[in-house]
């Protein structure tokens, strides 16, 4: 897992 | 983007709308509770903190900025203007909203993706999204006529919980690992919370009688 966590939702 | 998460988030749009219209155009905001609005605004500034350092899409960036901005102006309105704010049913919206508060922040420093300022104040907003409706729900069962546009408000903010859930099925079956178990569980219980006022909405819409909940 990368750094930072993607929350693409709003 | 899946069409379940863009239909979310336009029934998500249009309720904002509707609460705008009736503020901004009607003049009026009976029915709504400031506890909740006060929620919404501190929601969507915990959540959207990484608008100016992480960018995601343009539609991204402008849907969190509406939210942002409605958000706010809401509570302005309700608070400060000199019209708007004698229509606010102070006697009625009870609920002590902040005792929500710190519990989910309590909650968000213990369950969380990643122990970082970010990720726990990202947490902390799914939390307190999931609850944040409870004052608007209490304030409905306290109101004797509660108006077309105030129930479609409600009604769209439940739709938009619904459509999120759809879309997190079809993307754990499209996604290889989608997998966001705090928004998953805060979200249905978010849900769940709406499904006493949806009943009565559409025995409503039904019965073409006004809506009115049980106390």
């Amino acid at each position: 897992r990368s750094d930072t966590v993607e929350h693409d939702e709003l | 983007m899946n069409a379940f998460r863009l239909a979310g988030d336009m029934t998500h749009l249009l309720s904002v709308v509707v609460l705008l219209l009736k503020i901004h155009t009607i003049k009026s905001c009976a029915g709504i509770s400031l506890k909740t609005q006060e929620l919404y605004a501190l929601v969507f500034a915990a959540r959207y903190l990484d608008l100016f350092i992480h960018f995601i899409s343009l539609y991204n960036t402008v849907m969190k900025l509406v939210f942002l901005a409605s958000s706010f102006s809401i509570v302005w309105y309700m608070r400060r203007h000199k019209i708007v704010r004698r229509t606010y049913d102070k006697d009625h919206d009870t609920f002590r909203h902040h005792f929500l508060v710190l519990p989910c922040l309590a909650l968000a420093l213990l369950i969380n993706e990643r122990f970082t300022f970010r990720e726990v104040m990202w947490a902390f907003s799914i939390y307190l999204e999931a609850v944040a409706i409870l004052p608007q729900l209490v304030l409905l069962q306290r109101t004797r006529n509660i108006d077309n546009l105030t129930g479609q408000y409600v009604f769209f903010l439940g739709a938009y919980r619904v459509l999120y859930i759809l879309n997190w099925i079809y993307r754990y079956f499209t996604e290889p690992h989608f997998v966001h178990w705090i928004s998953w569980v805060a979200g249905i219980v978010q849900t769940l919370l709406y499904a006493d006022f949806f009943y009565y909405y559409i025995m409503s819409w039904k019965n073409n009688v006004k809506l009115e909940l049980p106390a």
